[in-house]
């Protein structure tokens, strides 16, 4: 099962996440 | 009589020696061609046509319905013990880290975890609505978001068209933009559940959302491998994607079902039924394109962290 998530952000908008990385619920997956 | 018994047995005898030399032959020019051109290495369309061929949907409901036969107190700690040991499942996080309380596979797939164990950012922006494995993320980029590095979809097979807005100007992503001052740009993110992985969702942000479109598609595999080697996978699944706002435009949700997880559950949303029997229906799903909508009241608000819903087996 996947989740995909589509949104609109302010350009200055940044991941903190690397691809491959593990994520667990409420860990942040970007800044502004 | 005899001509064509002599026909029967030739077809028997020699039709799979010549589908598996059309499939060989297929793969190897595929493969030469990905080669020549430098693109990741994908399935051709008769390979994809094959893949979706398969009856996974009723592999699906059979395994559904296996996952939720009850199992004997005394066989839970070695079932439950050995998927744990072949997935990788942190019981200890579990709100019940006994096996013998869950009295199926199904309930100990979807087990709850214990308060606390889950701490929400607060500084970030958007936090991670599951626990699982980012396949990709980046900006949704000329009307294409990427599956994997190189393998692309477009957003509007993912999502379906903008009905909601009246300015509709023939570019997708302009339409789906509730900014358009070029301030901002549409950005995306896929997380891949494993089957060890806890398997509720959860919202990763503040929104609001707007309606609901219910994508009836195919019940393909996610593992990273398939999503790897077949493009627009994900617009070929069934999947429930819920759109709104949130405080910076634009928000979508999708949760996309997969061979024997099929069956998506949302809890505020009792209408949304996933994985339905569809007859003995072995070849590919005619109408994956078409979804059913329906629009959500304006009292629906997710807040950030808060539980959304379930993938169960089957």
């Amino acid at each position: 099962s996947t989740i995909v998530l589509l949104f609109e952000a302010p350009k200055n908008f940044k991941f903190t996440i690397k691809t491959g990385q593990k994520v667990k619920v409420g860990e942040s997956l970007g800044v502004l | 009589h005899s001509a064509w018994t002599k026909w029967t047995g030739f077809l028997l005898r020699w039709t799979p020696v010549g589908i598996c030399l059309f499939g060989v032959i297929d793969w190897q020019l595929h493969k030469q061609k990905s080669e020549r051109e430098s693109l990741p290495r994908t399935a051709s369309s008769f390979q994809s046509k094959v893949y979706c061929s398969l009856p996974l949907r009723i592999i699906s409901r059979c395994w559904g319905w296996l996952a939720a036969c009850y199992v004997p107190v005394s066989l839970r700690p070695y079932i439950y013990g050995w998927y744990s040991n072949a997935f990788g499942v942190n019981m200890e996080e579990a709100l019940y880290p006994d096996y013998k309380y869950y009295n199926s596979l199904a309930a100990f797939f979807t087990r709850p975890l214990r308060e606390g164990v889950r701490p929400i950012d607060n500084r970030a922006a958007i936090v991670s609505p599951a626990d699982g494995r980012v396949l990709h993320f980046g900006s949704a980029q000329n009307k294409l978001i990427e599956e994997v590095k190189g393998v692309n979809y477009s957003v509007s097979s993912f999502l379906g068209p903008v009905t909601w807005h009246k300015r509709l100007n023939g570019n997708f992503e302009e339409e789906l933009k509730e900014i358009n001052d070029g301030s901002t740009e549409l950005f995306q993110c896929v997380i891949y559940l494993a089957p060890g992985d806890y398997h509720r969702f959860h919202s990763p942000a503040e929104w609001q959302p707007k309606l609901r479109r219910h994508f009836v598609g195919e019940l393909l595999s996610v593992n990273p491998r398939i999503v790897n080697w077949l493009p627009d996978l994900f617009c070929l699944n069934e999947r429930a994607v819920y759109m709104g706002k949130w405080e910076h435009g634009f928000f979508s949700y999708a949760a996309v079902g997969a061979t024997n997880v099929g069956s998506v559950q949302i809890y505020m949303d009792d209408d949304l039924k996933t994985n339905r029997w569809m007859g003995l229906q072995l070849g590919a799903h005619k109408d994956r394109h078409i979804y059913d909508e329906i629009e959500l009241s304006n009292k629906t608000h997710f807040g950030r962290g808060e539980m959304l819903g379930q993938f169960n087996m089957g």
